[in-house]
């Protein structure tokens, strides 16, 4: 048997996962019991990725279930103050790691009585280089009895590779790992006996500690796929083996004093190997700040090896400033981008991106975040796509955030680590094929309704393009789908069709795996887009967004940032209200001494 | 001086007074790992001939001391002085500037905030307060605003520094007192139950002039109780 901790010995721990056409509905359910004479404090604590939205949570204790509730945020706000004022704390998640969040729940068992934990939540996989990955935190503490991953995939396209990983794996381990797939199903299960789980032949401590990953790919005969169950379709769009399309790249760093030391050295080694990778037929230019703004060329310059060595040296000499100044270096670049159009220095058909990387917020110049981005957003009406990314703790990523999503970027943070460098080099090969520019998307007009997005400015190679609606045309037996976007050479067009009765057998064989999946995945789409929009809205906009965003994040009972799930717990004395809410990124808080 | 100490984990703040007379000098981060301290001088009680106009008190002087760099800097709300080894140099508010040595940087941004970093570590926030000469109740102080805590070692203490790496405690018994918006509550920390108001701080780095009101459980009494030992074991015999 398991050796108990501190008399709870969690007897199973199963971790079930499936994958329908991109969607994952992942269980979590652990059991454990009490075996001590008197009432102890069992803990569950999983990490899920941040892009989840958990959907559920239950215990069941002596046979009495304790269910998760789905409330608008400021609802159970309400219910928590009412907690606070009972003496009881809240918050069940909290930020872990950088691509999770943490969810934990202790209570208190009887002895000799059990309990079972589960949790729910859903996610829909992206692609990035080429694949999807799934990622499960494994951390059991304790040797577990019965201890399961399971992971069911089915993918209607077909699956070309599957693969799992663990960091924890050792070969005593691998035989505990199964993966199989077959047209369209893929399996892959890890169960570790209880020898299999210890650290070493004698130990009571297990070596399952670290990141179990599942990766695959589809097959893709045709550009795009459609796939249509219970009145919803989704359509996944990915075309292969296209020629890339030139791109001019304006790269903004920030070399102020706070970025001294190992945070340059970083940002040069990325900018080197950046530089590497770089296509001959790319155009590019640095601008440098702090204070003061330096522009390595007067105009940007196609990557010619020659280029990229003056490049190369021009990058190693960066050596650290004063202080911060934001808004002028990046209506700098947004100039450069103007000026190279206008005198057609760069090629007609090309993809122009500005990437602005920042340690902190601006404090010299303009130093007012709203009037940054206005200006910004003013400047750029070419509509260049901005992404800014975040470097280490201090960063103001809220305002780098909104002024991404109000140029058509995105932002993302740099976490201050030995490997800050790959992290921003693993940005830039997301974004350094791109292959279609303004792609349109164009599905039956009157049968149709909440389409989500359905243009898109770029789409870089290895990755997928997800458009999902509702048919709202009983009568429809053809769906089509027309795709115009620019291509490196030539304006592309791609149709899809598909004939909506023999979707009944696909639909069914769908539903084997769980039932409303392609609306659970519109839904989870139409949120993260109207959360995106919310960002960058006028005020009056915004609210409509939210009320939008809000209930459908109720219907399907999603927490989001917008709801929370209260959970009730049991107590020695009386009942005790937790609440779960969607983990924000903010900025870092900080300690101050002050008068008024 | 008001202290605010942030407490993401439970997404809230606490905050307390220290008050001592002017010319105390208190210990705000104090952590032997990194070889760095900061210490800071009261002012106030103002007076108009013998009467006393205000019984607030601030901090109108901070020193900084950085062990491994020999460096020293005091700040008061006239000059910044940079002591390096046996060099000094002074600088006043009147003027932006930044200074930059190995690990030093310091800016000042004329006649509004300093910020100030040591390497890749710690990093500060000085606020100037100002007022006119002949305001009868206020006189010019300083604020002081700690970034990138989590970079202090584990060791690191202090009025502000002990809070570094972060605190536990819970809330109960919320109830109304005479003021609606401010209930009272019990605080149970480090093993301990105190008596908590709800209030607001200000956070004056966005805003020098208005603030940021920040919501905390105020902590009476100087603290007692939630920082380690009283406050009178954080008062040092100067700003070095």
């Amino acid at each position: 048997t398991a050796e108990p901790v501190n008399d709870i010995e969690v007897y199973s721990i199963n971790i079930d996962c499936k994958v329908t056409s991109r969607f994952a509905h992942n269980v979590i359910t652990s059991r454990a019991i009490n075996r001590a004479s008197m009432s102890k404090e069992a803990m569950f604590k999983v990490d899920l990725p941040k892009t989840a939205f958990i959907t559920n949570f239950s215990m069941v204790i002596d046979g009495k279930t304790y269910l998760g509730e789905i409330k608008e945020k400021e609802v159970a706000k309400k219910q928590y103050e009412t907690a606070v004022k009972r003496g009881q704390t809240a918050g069940l998640v909290k930020a872990s790691g950088r691509k999770t969040e943490t969810f934990t729940v202790s209570v208190n068992i009887a002895a000799q009585s059990k309990v079972t934990f589960e949790l729910v939540y859903e996610e829909m996989l992206k692609r990035n280089h080429g694949k999807y990955e799934m990622f499960i935190k494994v951390q059991p503490k304790t040797l577990v009895r019965n201890f399961q991953i399971e992971v069911e995939i089915h993918e209607p396209q077909g699956i070309s590779f599957l693969d799992a990983e663990a960091t924890f794996i050792t070969n005593d381990l691998l035989p505990a790992v199964h993966k199989s797939f077959s047209a369209e199903k893929g399996y892959v299960s890890f169960k570790p006996t209880l020898d299999q789980q210890r650290s070493c032949a004698t130990c009571s401590t297990t070596l399952l500690d670290g990141d179990f990953t599942v990766t695959y790919d589809v097959n893709r005969e045709s550009a795009g796929n459609i796939q249509v169950v219970d009145g919803y379709f989704v359509h996944f769009f990915a075309p292969q083996k296209l020629a890339g399309v030139p791109k001019n790249v304006i790269y903004v760093i920030d070399k102020s004093g706070s970025m001294y030391g190992r945070k340059l050295e970083q940002t040069k080694e990325a900018l080197l190997e950046i530089l590497k990778d770089t296509a001959e037929h790319d155009h590019f230019n640095f601008v440098l700040f702090d204070n003061d703004i330096e522009v390595w060329k007067p105009s940007l310059v196609k990557a010619t090896p020659e280029n990229l060595k003056k490049a190369r040296d021009f990058v190693r000499q960066i050596t650290d400033g004063y202080t911060t100044n934001i808004n002028d270096p990046v209506l700098k670049a947004v100039q450069l981008l103007d000026e190279a159009n206008a005198l057609n220095q760069i090629p007609e058909r090309s993809v122009s991106l500005i990437v602005l990387l920042t340690d902190g917020e601006a404090n010299i110049g303009e130093t007012e975040p709203e009037k940054i981005q206005e200006n910004v957003k003013k400047a750029n009406q070419r509509g260049y796509t901005l992404y800014c990314l975040g470097f280490g703790y201090g960063v103001n990523y809220g305002f780098l955030e909104k002024m991404a999503l109000e140029n058509a970027g995105i932002a993302r943070r740099i976490y201050e680590d030995s490997d800050a460098a790959l992290q921003m080099k693993g940005f830039y090969t997301e974004i350094a094929n791109p292959t279609l520019l303004d792609i349109k998307m164009e599905y039956p007009e009157n049968a149709i309704a909440n389409l989500t997005q359905n243009s898109f400015k770029h789409y870089f190679d290895g990755s997928e393009i997800v458009v999902a609606g509702r048919i709202i045309d009983n009568d429809l037996n053809v769906f089509s789908v027309d795709v115009k976007a620019e291509g490196a050479d030539n304006l592309l067009k791609y149709s899809e069709n598909v004939q909506l009765q023999d979707t009944d057998g696909v639909s069914k064989k769908q539903e084997y795996i769980f039932g409303d999946f392609t609306e659970r995945l519109w839904a989870y789409l139409t949120i993260q887009q109207l959360l995106e929009k919310r960002v960058s809205a006028d005020p009056s906009e915004k609210e409509k967004l939210k009320k939008q965003a809000l209930d459908l994040s109720l219907k399907f009972k999603f927490v989001t940032p917008l709801t929370s799930m209260v959970v009730t717990k049991p107590d020695e004395i009386e009942e005790e209200t937790l609440v779960a809410d969607k983990f924000v990124e903010a900025q870092a808080p900080s300690n101050w001494v002050d008068s008024d | 001086p008001h202290f605010v100490i942030n407490v993401p984990s439970q997404n809230d703040a606490l905050c307390f007074n220290i008050q001592e007379e002017p010319g105390v000098v208190l210990n705000l981060v104090e952590d032997q790992g990194l070889g760095i301290a900061v210490n800071g001088e009261i002012i106030g009680k103002k007076k108009i001939g013998n009467n006393v106009m205000s019984n607030e008190t601030y901090f109108g002087k901070l020193g900084f001391v950085n062990r491994e760099m020999k460096l020293r800097i005091e700040v008061t709300t006239e000059t910044i002085t940079i002591m390096l080894g046996k060099n000094k140099k002074e600088y006043t508010w009147e003027k932006t500037t930044s200074v930059k040595k190995k690990g030093l940087n310091l800016v000042i941004h004329k006649k509004n905030n300093m910020t100030l970093s040591f390497g890749e570590g710690a990093k500060f926030v000085i606020i100037l307060h100002q007022f006119l000469k002949d305001d009868p109740l206020h006189m010019d102080f300083l604020g002081f605003y700690t970034l990138d805590d989590h970079k202090f070692s584990a060791h690191v203490h202090g009025l502000l520094g002990q809070f570094f790496h972060g605190i536990d405690y819970e809330i109960s018994n919320v109830h109304k007192t005479k003021i609606p918006d401010k209930p009272d509550a019990t605080m149970k920390v480090k093993n301990k139950l105190l008596t908590v108001t709800r209030g607001s701080q200000k956070d004056y780095r966005s805003d020098p002039r208005k603030g940021k009101k920040v919501p905390c459980w105020f902590v009476h009494s100087n603290a007692e109780g939630l920082i380690d030992g009283t406050h009178k074991d954080y008062i040092v015999p100067d700003i070095f």
